[in-house]
């Protein structure tokens, strides 16, 4: 059955949709079959790998609220054994539409459970934010990967996320593990990169990914062309990073 | 009575913080009475601003869910005619708590009728969400500012940021307007910042405000020390930029 993984950290902007993004590549490019769901209503995923969002017939929103089988939204995308959910602006509904629906949490678990065979992995891009649609990714997932900007606001509310992953785990999801915290838009010109994961090491000593990833332009300019640092620029910094956490990732999941 | 400005963009990461924490202490220092409300359970305005959130006897929750008179939960800083409204982690469970309230998108808008009249400007820092505590924000608002990150990525909610502010002038606050988009950390390095510039100008031709903040190592140096940019670094090209955004927002709010 499939290793599912969320990307999640309520702090915006830290790098989960491009970790997500470049990760579901190369892990196809693996040669594993891999499903990316996007549960952030901005669709960021969705575009960075060059959907179109009008073109979609059903999306996650229909998935989690009109209760339209999973299989049926799942877009395949050109790349092969890479298939997506996709998000629209009108998932940012669900976080309130949920609310008031029974097992709101569960939706998307139970949603999964249908094709989680079908799959060697299954990423799930989260909001920034602890709402209704991250906690039914941490709900759905084995396992989280925490990104974290090497900057001093982005440490913050790691402890908050901590408290919400454990809550998760005990009330709603046992088998959730904190699988790895991914270091993010390291900047070497500053000395407050290095204080930050310094922090971050003391806080999460063995599960921080021996990868750094560096701030690096290249990675903010590929989704502009729906690609991924892998297509767009492998031997990038951005590119060499991303390929070393993927053979992390697949190491840490066991995945044969 | 107080300009009231909030701070909104979905997208995570693009200087909703920095923008207002840099704004509020240039305000306070140039002779204007200013009111920072951190609207975000992230709380990184409250520490940018140097505050300890251990010490604080009332928050943005207490007045939003539990009727605290928001005059009680307004803590004064070390900085002259610079007051703030802080968040702890605790506000998160407002976006969940408060779909069952009462008027539960004007509840930040009536606390702050309260206090409006001691200040010449309210700055509200919202989460990366348009959820019930940025709606609380755009319904207390008269004015509000779009900081737009020059990437790619930030350029897709936009669209839905102006729906969201449309609905809200329409159904809960007729007085709301965008006093102006802001674009931020943009990087001289790659075309792909003045790409975006080009792209945000057409979609908002009178509204983006003339100054450009550059991506600047200093302004993500500055909350580590509480300091905003003008106290930590004000000749560096991120403090430069800010005074003269502050500059912008006493014209085009009219301060006098
Ligand atoms: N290592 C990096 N170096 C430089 N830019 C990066 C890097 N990683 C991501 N970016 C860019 O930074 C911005 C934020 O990254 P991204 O959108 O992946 O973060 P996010 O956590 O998914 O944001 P949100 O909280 O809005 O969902 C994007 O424009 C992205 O292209
Ligand atoms: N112009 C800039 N140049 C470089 N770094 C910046 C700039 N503006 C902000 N930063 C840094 O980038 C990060 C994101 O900025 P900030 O936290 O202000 O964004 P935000 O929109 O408030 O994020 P969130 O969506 O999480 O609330 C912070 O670490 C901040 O210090
Ligand atoms: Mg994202
Ligand atoms: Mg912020």
């Amino acid at each position: 059955v499939a290793a599912i993984v969320a990307l999640a950290n309520q702090k915006g902007g830290v790098g989960k949709t491009t970790t997500a993004v470049s990760t579901a590549v190369l892990l196809a490019r693996a040669g594993y079959r891999v499903l990316m769901v996007d549960a952030d209503p901005q669709g960021n995923a969705t575009s960075s790998l060059g959907l179109d969002k009008q073109a979609l017939l059903y999306t996650l929103y229909d998935v989690l609220l009109d209760g339209v089988g999973i299989a049926r939204a799942v877009a395949v995308t050109d790349r092969p054994r890479l298939d997506l959910v996709a998000a629209t602006p009108g998932l940012a509904g669900a976080e309130v539409e949920l609310v008031t629906v029974p097992e709101r949490e569960h939706r998307l678990a139970r949603a999964l459970a249908e094709v989680a065979d079908r799959y060697d992995v299954v990423l799930i891009d989260c909001p920034p934010s602890l709402g209704l649609l991250t906690v039914n990714a941490l709900t759905a997932a084995r396992h989280v990967v925490i990104p974290i900007q090497c900057e001093f606001l982005a440490l913050e509310g790691v402890g908050q996320l901590v408290t919400s992953i454990d809550l998760v785990k005990r009330r709603l999801n046992p088998s959730l593990d904190v699988l790895g915290v991914l270091m993010t838009m390291f900047d070497a010109r500053t000395r407050l990169s290095t204080q930050v994961v310094e922090e971050v090491r003391r806080f999460f000593p063995e599960r921080i990914f021996a990868t750094i990833v560096p701030r690096s332009i290249r990675l903010a300019e590929a989704p502009s062309f729906g690609q991924s640092i892998a297509e767009y620029d492998a031997t990038s910094r951005g590119g060499l990073a991303y390929r070393a956490f993927a053979e992390e990732m697949i190491g840490r999941l066991r995945l044969r």
